[in-house]
């Protein structure tokens, strides 16, 4: 999760939702983001149903209803529902919020899988809140460009305002996203991140800006299946084994 | 304003607002977002007061507290104010769909001044609804990528139902952003867009990506002072001609 938009959210959920689910891990990924991008990140466009988490936190569905298959046997998906199509997101945000639905989602679903995985929307709203309420281990995605690192003390600060109420809740850490070599600001940002951060709190692995990861929201598939080879690919790969490890 | 993240709503408001001010226009640019990321762009970091838009909306400031002067004569800033340093952004939400204090305070600035620019948070939350009930016009950025085209029906969606209700909002175009010829899939979508989109919604102008945009926040200067024949600078100074004679 993160406060800035666009620095790899949903990518990186998707992509690790991938990976844990070819190694094996019975694995849930639920598009907590009324944008509801995580439909595209894994194909399930037309002909599938439309109904998601929205749908049931206001009653008119039931958790079996809208678990929806995947390519993948290990993965399944939740979308975020009809919200998506709606032109306004505040009664969703109303729901999310009055609701203490989502933890209880969160909380059965980790019951019946091995990992759970959240993609959240920007900003540090009720969807965040509860989501931090509701999980154990939490990922920052910090795109390696100056705004992103200016704005980062704020989800941290909402990390550890809500490690306050939840002493299950570890932040994992901050992954450097969209590292690109050849550009002297991204640098700057990364080896600022490195000499002013506790290594613990900074993964070593970081995800390179790569063609591959853009193409894979148009092809409807995880960058992980589609191009295995690829840096961001691999990085990812890297990732989920040591969280893999991490948490066995 | 784009539901989508990370799409340059900040750094087209920072740089169109520079553009007014420098061709003699008085223009008030108004920092809605709680990431509060206009204070980077313009350079109004250590030193400035922080009050702005969250302690005016909670009677804690009068508007006269909240305007602040920048580097340009004719360039006034309101920050986010307060709310950019809180742990959660809930009450600051909650503050702008209770208050009908945002349109009125639109109102009271277009008196004032002959341009006023808002930038809107991502999503679709009460902050954008209630931006786009005090705007007369809206421009939304689209980043040349599939996810972002893929989610773009969601604002137009959101535009269309607030005109309903504001009859003086016009919805000004579509500006194409990070413009990367290089890049397969966003010369697509650049091409998707301009045969798909009747050509009154789409700008002719392009924003490129460059190095030098990304720079620009680290050095908290609008990119087109800090450099003004930078292609993107260059295209938003174009843009602003643009709409300067569209708005006369
Ligand atoms: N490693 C990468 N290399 C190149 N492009 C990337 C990479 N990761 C993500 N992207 C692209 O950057 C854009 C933003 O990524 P993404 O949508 O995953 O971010 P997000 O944080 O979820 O955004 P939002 O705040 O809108 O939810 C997308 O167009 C995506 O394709
Ligand atoms: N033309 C450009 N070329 C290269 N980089 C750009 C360009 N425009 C913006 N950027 C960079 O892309 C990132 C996102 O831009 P910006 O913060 O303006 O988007 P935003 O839509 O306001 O994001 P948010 O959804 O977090 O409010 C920033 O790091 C910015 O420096
Ligand atoms: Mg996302
Ligand atoms: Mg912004």
């Amino acid at each position: 999760m993160s406060q800035k938009g666009g620095v790899g959210k949903t990518t990186t959920a998707v992509n690790l939702a991938a990976c844990f689910a070819t190694r094996g891990l019975r694995t849930l990924l639920i598009d907590a983001d009324p944008q509801g991008a995580v439909r595209f990140g894994v194909g399930l466009r037309a002909g599938y149903p439309t109904a998601g988490l929205f749908d049931y936190l206001s009653g008119a569905r039931t958790l079996r209803d809208i678990l929806l298959p995947t390519q993948l046997p290990w993965l399944r998906v939740v979308l975020v529902g009809s919200v998506s199509a709606a032109a306004d997101h505040a009664v969703y945000h109303a729901l999310v919020a009055e609701s203490g639905l989502l933890p209880e989602l969160l909380a059965e679903a980790r019951a019946r899988c091995d990992v759970v995985i959240v993609d959240t929307p920007p900003g540090l709203g009720s969807v965040v809140r509860r989501a931090l309420a509701g999980a154990q281990h939490v990922i920052v995605p910090l795109q390696c460009e100056p705004l992103a690192l200016q704005t980062t003390p704020q989800i941290l600060r909402a990390i550890q305002a809500a490690a306050g109420e939840n002493p299950e809740l570890t932040l994992d850490g901050i992954l450097l996203t969209m590292y690109d070599p050849s550009s002297a600001a991204c640098v700057r940002v990364a080896e600022y991140v490195r000499t002013h951060l506790s290594p613990s709190l900074v993964f070593g692995t970081m995800i390179p800006r790569t063609p591959a990861s853009v193409d894979a929201f148009a092809a409807g598939q995880p960058l992980v299946l589609r191009a295995p080879s690829d840096p961001a690919a691999r990085a990812y790969i890297d990732l989920a084994a040591q969280l893999a490890e991490r948490f066995a």
